[in-house]
């Protein structure tokens, strides 16, 4: 899968 | 709900759950370079209102644009829009990239 640049950063609010 | 703006959606999320239950991905200098919404938590305010979807992207919220913010920048927007006890809602501006 190509790399994401975001390193998955999620928040949840 | 509407925009003048095209393809986009004003939606007001009242503040009717302890969680807004919604989650983000994204932000400035990232692939995507706005908030995308990931996840629609079941009971949450963001669900309650039926009108955002995983996948929409917000463009701004209570017309703060969320353009050049940052992940935990935009973030915290929406935090403090939550939060706030000065309104009972939030209106979140949001686009479809699928239309």
């Amino acid at each position: 899968s190509p790399p994401k640049d975001y390193e998955d950063e999620v928040t949840f609010f | 709900c509407g925009s003048p703006v095209p393809n986009a959606t004003l939606v007001r999320v009242v503040k009717n759950s302890n969680t807004l239950g919604m989650a983000i991905e994204g932000g400035a200098n990232t692939r995507q370079p706005l908030p995308r919404i990931v996840t629609i938590q079941k009971g949450g305010s963001a669900d309650n209102c039926a009108q955002l979807k995983e996948g929409q992207v917000i463009l701004e919220v209570d017309g703060v644009s969320l353009r050049g913010r940052e992940h935990k920048d935009a973030a915290q927007i929406i935090t403090e829009a939550f939060k706030t006890k000065e309104k009972d809602h939030i209106d979140v501006l949001v686009v479809d990239p699928g239309l």
